[in-house]
């Protein structure tokens, strides 16, 4: 999912 | 990791201790949009909600950060300094930026769960919380060189946040349509202003509207 990738910056 | 993303996020810390600088040494919030700061504390609680499941020294240290300044800030602005806070110049009408948001984030989000929703949610929020405070500024036409260095290294964050997409992009194939897209959204928002920084307060001028 691209969004847990993205979840990883602030 | 990568320089942009950690300057931007430099940046952003650098944001906030000017912002909390400027209101403690003035001991006054004049200029300060409320609306935009109460944005900011919604964006990082509904975003920052793994806090209670994910630990990453950095990023969990950061938003802690985020979330406590963001408070402080807020009470700074009802408590002690509320008599400085003249909320007839702050009157955009934020409901339809939560309105928005909220729609994107239960149309689009990555997976329909609620800390999924809420993430998104807090993406498009951020996007656009900084309009209460330009709409302050533009209404006033003038704001003090604190207050336009605040919202210049506020604006510096997500901006930075772009070359920082295209380096992760190019070396590890990272590609987050929602935050790109809204991130571009927020950067584009402050061109404007960057402008007049530029061409104004870099040159010893006060930051004042043509």
């Amino acid at each position: 999912v691209a969004s847990d990738a993205a979840k990883d910056e602030l | 990791m990568n320089i942009f993303r950690l300057a931007g996020d430099l940046f952003h810390l650098i944001s906030i201790f000017i912002l909390i600088h400027k209101m403690t040494t003035s001991k006054s919030c004049s200029g300060i949009s409320f609306k935009s700061q109460a944005l900011y504390l919604l964006v990082y609680v509904t975003r920052y909600l793994d806090l209670f499941w994910t630990f990453a020294l950095y990023n969990s240290t950061m938003k802690i950060i985020f979330i406590g300044s963001s408070a402080y800030v807020l009470h700074l602005m009802t408590g002690p300094f509320k008599p400085t806070h003249d909320p007839n110049i702050d009157t955009f009408k934020v409901r339809y930026l939560i309105g928005g948001a909220a729609i994107l984030a239960l149309l689009f989000p990555y997976k329909w769960t609620p800390a999924e929703v809420l993430w998104t949610f807090s993406i498009w929020l951020e996007s656009v919380a900084i309009l209460p405070q330009l709409f302050m500024v533009q209404r006033t036409g003038a704001a003090e060189t604190i207050t336009t260095h605040y919202i210049f290294a506020l604006g510096a964050y997500r901006a930075l946040y772009i070359p920082n997409w295209i380096y992760r992009y190019l070396t590890s194939t990272f590609w987050d349509p929602l935050s790109i897209i809204a991130g571009v959204i927020q950067t584009v928002l402050y061109s404007d202003f960057f402008y007049i920084y530029y061409t104004k307060v870099l040159q010893g001028r006060k930051f004042e509207l043509p």
